[in-house]
């Protein structure tokens, strides 16, 4: 008897509560710019996010706060986002590592990446160990083919752990363009045997974005 | 601003809470766990039109004018949202990439006759 009652007496109950529930998802998906609810191919696991987003959430509490002034009166008009993104590795060559990662970009929209780093889990040698990311050409054309220097870093403490790598303001191209797939490689000395990418330390990348819609802008104008 | 009670028809707002375990969404947000998804419901009637939502300002005076001189056009008032306050989200995108982001004007805070 108690099941078959509502939870309380003012509370909306059949056919007006599936209404309000498809209100909510309306809003959430058109807010979200998704046509429908994201269907998950494959499963992250639990650990890789866990530890992606404390990686997430140690990087904000470290930033200091946005511009000032009426860069950030502009700012308020523009929806962010957040994005951590897993890597697909594969091997180039045996001192190069392929990441690749996919994006879902929606089309007509005007990104601006105001921060993006990539994380490895990385077991440094004594001797140190220098890492250079490079975005990859579309053809793919591997070491020491056509290719851009995104960003290098130089690390000498030995032993093992979580490294960042600042991506900007190499990767701010990728984002103007329509491709969805991201492809870096990664060169160092015998990096492939240092680097981690186990599933729950898969490298990831962490972009903040900026979404500004071309109605605002025409608006402002 | 009110929250509805049985007592009173007047505009209000009414809390309406979506768990997303309740609709198969919890597999792709991540946090929050639902959405106080608010709403504005109730009668206006002219007397209660430009309060509270409409603070005391030049607005409030015109608008008192118009009524004053009982002009056709200012024979409707709705019950609206006069507040509202954003919505954090982290889910994971078609590609299980994690994305967090702030969407603006997501919960009703307030009700008011416009």
């Amino acid at each position: 008897a108690a099941a078959a009652e509502p939870r309380c007496p003012s509370c909306p109950a059949g056919p007006e509560r599936w209404l309000l529930e498809e209100v909510a998802k309306k809003q959430l998906l058109e807010k979200l710019r998704l046509r429908d609810r994201p269907r998950l191919a494959h499963a992250v696991p639990r650990a890789a996010v866990t530890r992606a987003l404390r990686r997430l959430q140690a990087g904000g509490a470290r930033r200091s706060p946005a511009g000032t002034g009426g860069e950030e009166e502009e700012e308020e008009e523009e929806q962010s986002y957040e994005i951590i993104s897993f890597a697909e590795t594969d091997l180039t060559s045996p001192s190069s590592l392929g990441l690749q990662f996919q994006f879902s970009q929606a089309q007509d929209q005007d990104l601006r990446i105001l921060q993006a780093q990539l994380w490895l889990y990385l077991r440094v040698p004594r001797s140190g160990l220098t890492l250079r990311i490079f975005l990859a050409s579309k053809t793919g054309a591997g070491a020491g083919g056509n290719r851009t220097l995104l960003g290098e870093r130089r690390l000498s403490t030995a032993g093992s752990g979580w490294s960042s790598v600042p991506l900007l303001p190499g990767l701010q191209g990728f984002f103007s363009g329509h491709s969805r797939t991201l492809r870096l490689e990664l060169d160092g000395s015998d990096v492939t045997a240092q680097l981690n990418a186990s599933r729950s330390h898969q490298p990831f990348l962490v972009a903040k974005v900026k979404v500004r819609e071309p109605g605002h802008r025409v608006a402002k104008r | 601003s009110l929250r509805c009670s049985q007592n009173s028809d007047l505009c209000c707002r009414r809390d309406f809470y979506v768990d997303f375990r309740d609709i198969g969404w919890n597999d792709w947000i991540i946090k929050p766990e639902g959405y106080q998804i608010n709403y504005c419901v109730g009668q206006c009637p002219l007397h209660v039109a430009g309060s509270p939502g409409m603070a005391s300002s030049f607005h409030t005076a015109v608008f008192n004018l118009v009524k004053a001189n009982n002009v056709q056009a200012s024979g409707h008032s709705c019950c609206v949202p006069t507040r509202r306050r954003p919505l954090s989200v982290l889910y994971f995108d078609r590609n299980s990439n994690i994305v967090k982001t702030d969407i603006p004007d997501m919960i009703v805070d307030s009700c008011g006759c416009s």
